[in-house]
């Protein structure tokens, strides 16, 4: 059930740019999927890039880290780079790693694999093996990882001290920060690209959640489950944890701000002392499973703060909650704790309802990023077309809750952009209706009675 | 819903989630859309896989092989605009509209449903022990304008211009958990009409305040637009 492109690491909207580029580039018009295996049965070929319009792709001979190369922006364009070239952790022993780590792990240069001086050897550079310029490698399968000669003739050889990807980042709380590369579950299986609905069908399409960092296959933490997790490519196992050193530093949320007298955002960092429902029902003990079993237990959530009954909000919903004491009232959300000021990143203003809006936002409130306007013409057709530019968030139909655009979440269509009206919320015109015509709604047989079953 | 009586109100729907038990209310606006309260999920990209809506019924607990029971799967949730904390939720299939089922009207942009106007909420959630815990019961209201409703408390407004208020009562009666996102129906030229969403408030159905709903005619155009798109 792998495919090809799990051996590639993606970066989205960018180019591979070779200074010397030439004739070397030779368009094939097929899908990502046959591009990434025509790669793979290609030794020169280390990357290709795929050009989002003509769907077509090039396969290039070099990656981000080749001499004369550089990554640049070009929203036309996906990189799909073999994940070996540019990881900088070693998957097992590290027989595949093509990476570009020169010196060994007590800081002496590596002897270049094609001389015999310092140090005679038997390993000479093919294009099967790998063993380029003099970067570490391990042509013998060595279990410490990859090695070199080194240019110290007193030192034959050391390995480099390259992590595996299980250490190479280390887990804070429950890793829903991670952007590590480990791909491999706990149980040694390989992770499914998140991008990809087989063998399993999923929600976290990485479009979908922008602020989840879904790349690739890699492990992630998308639902604030105990630790990052995968689906794997194995059919009969739907998803694994991957297992991950914990960091040896105090384990604290990033980006969070601990306040305990209202809440921000979506109060992930509220830890005050409010522990009744919105409509009074006092909170179940997050150490306790009575009234309801659950999952988020204080020591498997260290940073969370479920201490006592308190509201708290360790998974990201939208705003504190609690499991209540009721038995027939599982969660219930605390609104009656006060929100702080919102922090919604500047992206200028709106006068009226934002017809005239003219700033560069182009994402929604979720962080989702805007479609082209003129992607979208076979949609609603709006008389003011001229102001449609790029994917900047416009208000062309007069929506009265401000600017927003088409996004490129297949699930939300539109959505509504965080941009804050100029002076302060304006007054609602309310009115009386003239007029009115109701047709086939609202309409109801009161002589019914409820009978008994 | 504390206090109140059992009822007819073939527009509310009971929100399921994957265990089929009810967690919340909603108004059946179309075939295929029910407006709720954001605040019955728990983001704006909530899986709902294996959530439905069930319309048709008038019991807590109805029977699996009852026969005006409708169940349908919702595929979809899309968050309205900032401060109106509403969802439109989309389902997987239409239902049948019938005696049971029927569709209650959007009222027209911006329409300021006039005070003393008589409407209802209905919900199947928390009784608090007022009785009829096994079918859907109503509440009767009489709406005030919000200049009205604001003079109950001295310290903050209580409704702001995107609510819509209803007099305070000296009896405890009112929405509690499980009625959030059902309808505010005010009767209109012989039409039910969905003024607003039952919204949380502080405590259930507390006597002589005034109930806050969210005022659906501020949000008519995007309700017409995500149906449209």
């Amino acid at each position: 059930q792998r495919g090809a492109l799990n051996d590639y690491q993606r970066s989205k909207a960018t180019e591979l740019v070779h200074l010397y580029e030439g004739n070397v580039k030779e368009e094939m018009k097929e899908c990502v999927h046959s591009c990434a295996k025509k790669c793979s049965e290609l030794l020169d070929c280390r990357s290709f890039d795929y050009n989002l319009k003509s769907h077509s792709c090039r396969l290039l001979p070099w990656t981000q880290n080749s001499a004369h190369v550089t990554l640049q922006k070009n929203i036309n364009y996906d990189v799909y780079q073999k994940k070996d070239y540019v990881r900088e952790c070693i998957v097992g022993d590290g027989t595949s790693y093509r990476g570009m780590v020169s010196t060994t792990q007590h800081g002496k240069t590596c002897q270049h694999w094609r001389l015999k001086f310092p140090h005679d050897h038997r390993y000479s550079p093919t294009v099967q093996n790998g063993l380029d310029e003099n970067y570490c490698r391990n042509p013998d399968s060595d279990a410490r990882g990859p090695w070199c000669y080194t240019t110290d003739k007193n030192t034959r050889y050391q390995k480099c001290g390259i992590k595996k990807c299980e250490e190479a980042v280390c887990l804070n709380c429950n890793g829903e920060d991670y952007r590590g590369s480990l791909d491999r579950t706990e149980t040694g299986r390989e992770c499914q690209r998140w991008d990809l609905q087989y063998p399993h069908t999923h929600a976290f399409n990485p479009e979908k959640y922008p602020d989840k960092h879904l790349d690739d296959n890699y492990c992630r933490n998308p639902d604030s489950s105990e630790k990052p997790w995968c689906y794997t490519t194995d059919p009969s196992v739907e998803k694994e944890y991957c297992n991950i050193v914990k960091c040896t530093e105090k384990q604290r949320l990033q980006g969070v701000t601990v306040i305990s007298n209202c809440f921000a955002g979506k109060g992930e960092g509220y830890r005050g002392k409010a522990a009744v429902t919105t409509s009074g029902i006092p909170c179940q003990r997050w150490d306790s499973q009575t009234p309801h079993t659950h999952r988020f237990l204080p020591e498997k959530y260290p940073c969370k703060g479920l201490e006592e009954n308190y509201c708290r909000n360790p998974d990201g919903s939208e705003a504190p909650w609690c499991f209540t004491t009721d038995p027939n009232m599982r969660i219930a959300y605390c609104f009656q704790i006060r929100r702080c000021p919102d922090d919604i990143p500047d992206t200028g203003c709106f006068s009226g309802n934002g017809e005239t809006y003219n700033g560069n936002a182009n994402k929604t409130r979720k962080g989702i990023p805007c479609r082209k306007w003129s992607e979208m013409s076979n949609e609603l057709t709006f008389p003011a077309a001229d102001s449609l530019q790029e994917n900047y968030c416009r208000n062309p139909d007069h929506d009265s809750h401000g600017p927003w655009c088409y996004t490129s979440d297949p699930n939300t269509p539109f959505d509504y952009c965080p941009i804050k009206p100029c002076d302060g919320e304006p007054a609602i015109n309310l009115k009386e209706a003239e007029n009115i015509v109701f047709d086939s709604c609202g309409k109801r047989n009161d002589r019914r009675e409820v009978k008994g079953r | 819903m504390v206090g109140g009586m059992p009822g007819n109100s073939p527009w509310t729907v009971s929100l399921r989630n994957r265990d089929g038990n009810h967690f919340c209310g909603g108004s059946l606006v179309k075939e295929d859309w029910v407006v709720s309260t954001r605040q019955c999920f728990s983001s704006c990209d909530a899986d709902l896989s294996g959530y439905s809506a069930v319309v048709g019924t008038r019991y807590n607990k109805p029977n699996p092989d009852d026969p005006d029971k409708q169940s349908v799967p919702i595929s979809q949730i899309m968050c309205g605009p900032s401060d109106s904390s509403l969802v439109m939720l989309k389902l997987e299939r239409p239902v049948t509209l019938n005696s049971r089922v029927a569709l209650i009207c959007l009222p027209p942009q911006r329409y300021i449903v006039p005070p003393d106007r008589n409407c209802e909420i209905a919900g199947f959630g928390d009784t608090r022990g007022t009785g009829h815990e096994t079918v859907l019961k109503v509440v009767s209201y009489t709406v005030i304008s919000n200049d009205e409703c604001n003079t109950y408390s001295k310290n903050r407004k209580l409704a702001q211009d995107y609510e819509i208020c209803t007099k305070a009562v000296p009896v405890t009666q009112g929405a509690c958990e499980g009625d959030y996102g059902g309808p505010l129906a005010c009767l209109t030229l012989d039409c039910w009409v969905l003024e607003g969403i039952i919204i949380p408030a502080r405590g259930c159905g507390k006597a002589n305040v005034p109930a806050v709903f969210t005022r659906v005619s501020v949000y008519v155009d995007w309700i017409t637009k995500v149906m449209k798109m």
